[in-house]
């Protein structure tokens, strides 16, 4: 039921995605404050579809050139192409602490034994501007393949941007240079190199007192 | 500068709930 209801292509389901910062407040406990997040979800065959935007919408967005949003989508298969929008939650202060933690986390599940490989590549004005490459090994859990890349430390350009942002006045401010950044995900079968997922990520500061909040979407070429 | 202009998100075909942020909890 998953497949058209959450991020998930024939072969790979994301379980869960996080980006977070871990302050810790004395040597036993921290607080770890969401950016971005989407949680477990279990959608049922009741569950409408995901509404779909069409890749050509955002195509410049992204990478252009080869390997390219536009050539990925071609190749397919293309039930495994997502846009995700975050409202990121920036309510926190920042302070430059070397004991502070930027992390990403994210699970996905997958009923077949393989090794796959993660590219994330950051993106301003569409052009990428750094790539972070990650393998995983699975791991046989409750009757299925499990892949957990666990706490991949933030890269130095993305928690300079994160701070530069924070440190704008205005809401609409930040909105407005968060237009040009993307991110784009790609999760490649290492050793057949297909597309298991591709995420093109998009932002706005969220404005709920709720935290962290996102709309998934099928990209779709009518 | 850039030879290429960007079209704003908000000019693109976007579904409306593009711009309207969840409020759950």
């Amino acid at each position: 039921p998953w497949q058209g209801r959450s991020i998930a292509s024939s072969k790979l389901r994301m379980l869960e995605f996080s980006a977070f910062l871990e302050q810790p407040q004395d040597p036993e406990t921290f607080n770890k404050h969401l950016f971005v997040h989407i949680g477990q979800s279990n959608p049922t065959y009741s569950d409408p579809y995901l509404e779909s935007v069409d890749v050509r919408q955002i195509y410049d967005k992204f990478p252009e050139k080869k390997g390219g949003l536009k050539e990925l989508f071609d190749k397919g298969p293309q039930n495994a192409f997502f846009l995700v929008k975050f409202w990121a939650d920036l309510s926190i202060n920042l302070q430059d602490d070397s004991n502070f933690f930027y992390g990403v986390s994210s699970q996905y599940e997958s009923s077949e034994n393989m090794v796959i490989t993660s590219s994330t590549k950051v993106c301003s004005f569409g052009k990428q501007v750094v790539e972070k490459v990650e393998t995983e090994y699975a791991r046989f859990e409750s009757g299925r393949y499990v892949f957990r890349i666990h706490r991949s430390p933030l890269c130095e350009y993305m928690i300079n941007f994160i701070h530069k942002l924070k440190h704008l006045p205005e809401k609409y401010m930040m909105n407005s240079v968060l237009e040009n950044f993307t991110i784009l995900q790609v999760v490649t079968n290492r050793d057949t190199l297909e597309t298991l997922l591709c995420i093109a990520y998009v932002f706005e500061v969220s404005t709920s007192e709720h935290g962290a909040q996102h709309h998934i979407y099928r990209l779709v070429k009518d | 500068g850039r030879a290429v202009e960007q079209v704003p998100m908000r000019k693109r075909q976007l579904p409306a709930s593009f711009w309207e942020e969840p409020k759950l909890t």
